[in-house]
């Protein structure tokens, strides 16, 4: 399993729509400073639900709309897709022809229904209410039946597997108990 | 579940203790402040990086800091891998030497799951399989682009 | 004492907003949240970094973050320098460019006042003037080398 | 004025005494990941007093005596001293002959009455318990007199001119009273 793609609409500093194809191994996304780079890893909490708001530095969810849209219309909207690939092996089955693993032939073809797409999408209005609704594969779903689907793929609220910007000591300040509650989960 | 729990502990340990080694040069080791009731106990992450002799975890350095927090998420990683790891700047204490092995063990590790992994210094960017460039225009929306990693010219 | 905050302020507003432009390629300026009486009210950074529209300070990006925060240290600095500053790894969240134009500007400041920068980034181990070397051999203290700066090869 | 000299003894990874001298302008303190660069720092903060044990990352005082030290004599002890050079103007009073301002000639000379040596030793007793003496030009004095004599030289307890690891963003958030306070101070 792994994440294939992720559509960001109108989040944060990304306008219009953007699509990030991503590929299994080991990606390293750079570029300036203020360019946008944690701003994909916001879009990726806020699609699966597992950041509070302050988690993706907005005061207040409405914050994520993109600024520029919020001058125009009455209603605005943002929204992110994260399409996970569950056909791929993880590791790949065939480690000696790596290149198929890379996303040549057999990749492309992969079956839908080994997809899962996830939609999160945000609608603030010119008041400044707002209402936010998840989609698993097009069918809306809540927050609770979202998470436990992600645990049938491992990916838990409070895992270890996301690291903020500037949190890679906070594994070291926590409290112990909370670090041995880490390996309860596991177990 | 008591057995359950002692099982996790244990393959925990033992990654934690060869992850760290790799990472660190020293010895480390997860230790239970209650051996008798781990459900009452906290964790301690014991480390000696480079062989110092004991120390508290808050006395050391930042770099030090960092490579024991990432040797415990790969140690629980390795005993149950979830589909992706999204890592923002982990390498920012980290100097040359270690920004290069953190580097290596990330392109291993990556073998089990996907890595995506936000960096600006230039051994991280030269281990991954693949770059994904982002920038964004004085009063522009975020461009991205993506780049096939050959040996590029990054920031240091 | 009202005058004298007045002078200060628009002192170190001006330098400010002179010092965040050479760092961010923005404008920049400092505000109090109650105007009429100073002694009561608040002090915001207003930042815009490379032009961008209005944002709030906590939504900005790390490195735009430590570039306005440096910008504040240099204004109060060239409107009463103290004799010396110790900076430890302040460029950690700044990209390639980022860490030179900083140095640059440390450089520059340098002339006023005594910098003793901490730093694992070439850029700025390459403008000082002087180097100190640090290190700690396996088991044993910590050992000091001065170096007089030539083009050194160094971590990145 | 500037800091001319920090020479520790026994004071966290330095073990016996270690001279650093140091010039005026841009120094460059650089070296692999715990091998001793921030601790050069909190000499300087420890020696000045103007950061608490958990500034230095100590949880009491007498943790910043050196490890070796504290398993062998009855009392150990700690001490920083920093040297300030009172006689060089800065800038330089002469910009066109730099080479002097770098420390040739005229400076090995310096006048010794335009130097203040400030010391700060820490005694430990083997039952744990400590006592912290300060000292300027070799006389005993307060922490409070300390203090004051250094405001003659512009150098502030809670002085915005040092930045500890990980702190670069802490102007950023703080209250915005606080911030207002600093130019107060300087007025
Ligand atoms: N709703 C929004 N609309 C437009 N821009 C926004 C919005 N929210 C945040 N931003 C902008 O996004 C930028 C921050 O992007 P991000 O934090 O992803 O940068 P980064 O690439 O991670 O930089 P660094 O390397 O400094 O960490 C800020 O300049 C901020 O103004
Ligand atoms: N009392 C002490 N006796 C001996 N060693 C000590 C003492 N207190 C701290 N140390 C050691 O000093 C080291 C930390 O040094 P320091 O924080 O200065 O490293 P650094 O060079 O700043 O590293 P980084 O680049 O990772 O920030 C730690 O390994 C710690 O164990
Ligand atoms: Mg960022
Ligand atoms: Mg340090």
């Amino acid at each position: 399993v792994h994440i294939k793609e992720i559509e960001l609409s109108n989040f944060k500093s990304f306008g219009g729509t953007t699509r990030i194809p991503l590929m299994p191994e080991f990606t390293v996304v750079s570029g300036p400073n203020g360019s946008g780079k944690s701003n994909i890893l916001d879009a990726l909490l806020f699609c699966l639900g597992i950041a509070s708001s302050k988690g993706m530095r907005a005061e207040r969810l409405p914050d994520l709309v993109n600024h520029n849209q919020t001058n125009r219309k009455s209603t605005v909207e943002t929204s992110v897709t994260v399409t996970f690939d569950l056909g791929s092996e993880f590791p790949p089955s065939h480690p000696n022809n790596d290149n198929n693993g890379n996303g040549s032939q057999p990749e492309e073809e992969s079956d839908p229904s080994l997809e899962w797409r996830v939609t999160r999408r945000l609608r603030v209005t010119k008041t400044g209410s707002y209402t936010s609704n998840y989609y698993l594969n097009g069918e809306a779903v809540t927050l609770t039946e979202l998470h436990e689907k992600l645990n049938e793929l491992r990916i838990y609220p409070e895992g270890y597997n996301v690291v903020l910007q500037g949190d890679v000591t906070s594994i070291i300040s926590m409290n112990p108990r909370e670090r041995r509650e880490i390996i309860d989960e596991l177990a | 579940r008591l057995q359950a729990f002692k099982e996790a502990f244990d393959a925990v340990n033992e990654n934690f203790s060869t992850i760290f080694a790799e990472l660190s040069q020293g010895d480390g080791y997860l230790q239970l402040s209650d051996e008798e009731d781990p459900f009452n106990s906290g964790l301690n992450l014991v480390a000696h990086p480079k062989g110092k002799p004991v120390q508290r975890l808050a006395s050391m350095s930042g770099g030090e800091k960092s490579l024991t927090a990432l040797s415990f998420i790969f140690a629980l990683q390795r005993y149950r891998p979830s589909p992706f790891y999204a890592f923002d700047e982990v390498d920012m204490f980290l100097d040359g030497a270690n920004v290069e092995r953190l580097s290596k063990m990330i392109a291993h590790q990556a073998l089990q799951a996907q890595f995506i992994v936000v960096s600006l210094r230039r051994p991280m960017i030269e281990s991954a399989k693949r770059t994904i460039g982002v920038t964004q225009a004085r009063g522009a929306y975020t461009q991205v682009l993506g780049l096939k990693l050959q040996h590029q010219e990054s920031s240091s």
